[in-house]
């Protein structure tokens, strides 16, 4: 297979915020993150996997310092829009691998998932795109998974 | 505001999988995605956003033509990982709106949503990384959902 890794990196500089329970109908994304943007909050990471039963968790990644802020405009728009509860986390640790012509190589997923198995790290979330694979980690787990990775692609690393 | 879009683009060729409810405890991930690998499945995007009282939902996107392999594939190991019930739609459209320096344009998403929630068109799966974001909505709305962003973009595309 021929597969070239550009870099694995680490951010461990975000906290993140999850909303459950969203109903599933247009325009509740719109409204939320506009309130968020309008705050002068720069959002990294948005996830949303499909729904449940008519309902999407979404989940999002601001700089550890902008959480309370975020927490305080999700709590708002929450009742507003009929959502179920507010979660979050002060510390993630948001692992990327990143290369070109990914997106044929489901494997750099499965390797991440496998080296962070074997290390006993458990994955919290994935966001995958043609160029880059991101997985986020608790924050007191960022460093071994680093490393760990770093190790399952020493081989294919520019 | 300094923004350059790259590209706005449809990918309308895949179908997605969910599997509600994995146990959020390290390398089931690993374990699910290894045996889609093995059967030499391509999987597009992969989506877990955070898990909820314990238990996560992964949702993944394959072409169209593997969707009843994928699904014989997550039912065989969803009762070996004790997770829940599987979901699938044959076909989902995927929007992109890639651009150099996203990470600082948070509004790039927010665009996205409103723009969407304008037409009415409801999203499904939301994955964001520094340079892309991907939205998932029904295949039916594919093309009105490229027309509405592609207007919406349409002064700051290169
Ligand atoms: C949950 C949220 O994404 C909703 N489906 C929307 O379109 O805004
Ligand atoms: C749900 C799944 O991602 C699990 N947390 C894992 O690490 O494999």
């Amino acid at each position: 297979e021929d597969l070239t890794i550009e870099d694995v990196t680490l951010d461990a500089s975000q906290g993140r915020v999850t909303l459950v329970g969203v109903p599933d109908v247009p325009g509740l994304a719109a409204s939320i993150f506009e309130r968020v943007g309008e705050a002068g909050i720069l959002v990294d990471m948005i996830v949303q996997s499909y729904s449940v039963e008519g309902r999407a968790n979404l989940t999002f990644t601001v700089p550890r310092d902008d959480i309370e802020r975020s927490l305080e405009l999700v709590e708002a728009v929450r009742s507003e829009i009929g959502a179920g509860p507010v979660t979050s986390s002060a510390s993630v640790a948001k692992l990327s691998v990143s290369g070109i012509g990914m997106r044929s190589h489901t494997s750099v997923a499965i390797r991440m998932f496998s080296a962070l198995a074997a290390a006993n790290i458990n994955v919290e979330m994935i966001s995958t795109s043609e160029v880059r694979v991101n997985v986020v980690v608790d924050g007191a787990d960022g460093e071994a998974a680093l490393a760990a990775l770093q190790k399952e692609f020493a081989d294919v690393q520019r």
